[in-house]
C-alpha cells in the first residue's frame, strides 16, 4: 500500500527527507 | 518404443519452448540490467525500463482484485489459539515487525492475520513533531518527493503518472467550478489557489512488516472523498518503477480539502494484498468490492447544510488503515 500526499505551499517549503528513506509516522516531512 | 518416444517428444515440445523462451528473455533483460549498471558505473543516467503496453496489459488481466477478496476472507479465519504464535512469529520474521512497539504484545491475542495487521502502537512509540507543519502520515519508505510540474507527478525518480488522471476531474468544490469555467489554466494551475504559491508532492511505500494505520499529516479540512475502484497490482518499489501510472490504475481513496497554505489532499492506494481501505470518519466508505466498472469513481462530500467546514483534522490524529484483502 501507499500514501500519495499532494498539497499546496509557499514556494519556500522545503522537504527534509531523502528518496528511499526510512520515515516513521510523525516524523517531519518539511517546513517553511 | 518408436510410437512411445514420439509422444513423449510431442509433450516436451511445448515445454521446450517455454523453458527456451523463459531463459531467453530471463538471459536478456539481465543483459539489459548488466549495460545499465555499467552506464550507472561511468555516471551515466539511465532512464528506469518502464513496461510495455502489454506487459501492462498482461498484467491487468490477472484477476488482483478476486485474489485480493480471496486472501482477505483467508485472514478473517479465526485461528486456533496454538497455531497463532508460529504463524505470526513467522510473518514477524519475514517482515521484520518490531513488535516491542505494538500496543498488545501478546500475539495470542489477535484472532487472525488481519486482526494481527491491524494492530495498533504504544501511545509513546511514535511521538508527533510539533514544530514542522507537514508530519509522515505512516510509517514507511519515501519513494519520491517535489514540486508537480508539468502536470506530471513522479511515483519514482523519472516514472511520472498525470496528476488530473489521478485526482480526476477537478469538480469537488462548487468554488473550484466556479474558478474552472474562468480559468484556462492547467489542472495543476486550478488548484493552486494561492498566488506564489506551488504544487507538492510525497509519495510513502508502507512494507508488508510496517505499522499500517495512516493519520492525519497536517491541520486541515477535509472536505472531499472521491473512491476510485480499480485494479490491485502491487506497489513495491520494483513494480512503481516498472509500471507507468501505476497509482492510476490501482484501486484509491483520494481525500481532499484544505489547509492554511490551500489544497491538500491524501491518497490512499490499495495494492493485491491490502486491497481494502479504510477511513474511520467515513462509514459510507467500501473498497475492494465485487462491483466495479473500470475508469469510474464515486464522490462523497462530508460538507452539508449542518457542517459547511467538512472535517476538521488535526496533525497526527487517527484518519485510516490499510487492511488485508
Amino acid at each position: 500500500s501507499t500514501i500519495v500526499l499532494l498539497f499546496e505551499a509557499p514556494k519556500d517549503f522545503t522537504f527534509n527527507i531523502s528518496a528511499g528513506q526510512k520515515i516513521r509516522f510523525g516524523e517531519a516531512l518539511g517546513t517553511m | 518404443l518408436h510410437a512411445a518416444s514420439v509422444g513423449v517428444v510431442a509433450r516436451l515440445r511445448p515445454l521446450h519452448v517455454l523453458l527456451a523462451t523463459g531463459s531467453g528473455y530471463l538471459g536478456y533483460s539481465q543483459y539489459g540490467r548488466y549495460k545499465d549498471r555499467e552506464l550507472e558505473r561511468q555516471g551515466i543516467e539511465v532512464p528506469p525500463r518502464v513496461a510495455h503496453e502489454v506487459q501492462v496489459a498482461l498484467y491487468k488481466s490477472i484477476p488482483t482484485r478476486l485474489l485480493s477478496r480471496a486472501w482477505g476472507r483467508l485472514n478473517q479465519v479465526e485461528l486456533p489459539t496454538w497455531l497463532r504464535k508460529p504463524v505470526y512469529s513467522l510473518y514477524i520474521w519475514t517482515f521484520g515487525v518490531n513488535m516491542k512497539e505494538a500496543a498488545v504484545e501478546e500475539l495470542h491475542h489477535y484472532r487472525n492475520l488481519s486482526e494481527f495487521f491491524r494492530r495498533k502502537l504504544k501511545p509513546q512509540a511514535r511521538p508527533v513533531c510539533d514544530s514542522h507543519c507537514v508530519i509522515s502520515p505512516s510509517d514507511g519508505k519515501i519513494l519520491h518527493f517535489g514540486r508537480v510540474k508539468n502536470c506530471e507527478v513522479e511515483q519514482v525518480k523519472g516514472v511520472t503518472y498525470s496528476l488530473e488522471t489521478f485526482l480526476g476531474p477537478h469538480t469537488w468544490t462548487d468554488l473550484n467550478i466556479k474558478k474552472s469555467e474562468d480559468d484556462t489554466g492547467s489542472f495543476q494551475d486550478l488548484l493552486v489557489t494561492k498566488e506564489g504559491n506551488e504544487l507538492f508532492h510525497c509519495v510513502i511505500y508502507l512494507a508488508p512488516g510496517d505499522y499500517h494505520c495512516f493519520h492525519s499529516p497536517a491541520d486541515w479540512r477535509v472536505a472531499h472523498r472521491r473512491h476510485f475502484p480499480g485494479s490491485l497490482m502491487s506497489v513495491n518499489p520494483g513494480v512503481a518503477r516498472w509500471i507507468k501510472e501505476l497509482f492510476c490504475h490501482n484501486e484509491r481513496v483520494v481525500l481532499s480539502g484544505e489547509w492554511t497554505h490551500g489544497f491538500f489532499s491524501l491518497t490512499a492506494v490499495g495494492a493485491t494484498n491490502v486491497g481494502s481501505i479504510r477511513i474511520y470518519f467515513d462509514r459510507e466508505l467500501h473498497t475492494n468490492s465485487p462491483r466495479y466498472s473500470k475508469g469510474s469513481f464515486n464522490d462523497f462530500s462530508y460538507i452539508s447544510n449542518n457542517n459547511k467546514d467538512g472535517v476538521t483534522m488535526q496533525k497526527g490524529e487517527h484518519l485510516g488503515e490499510f487492511n488485508l484483502g
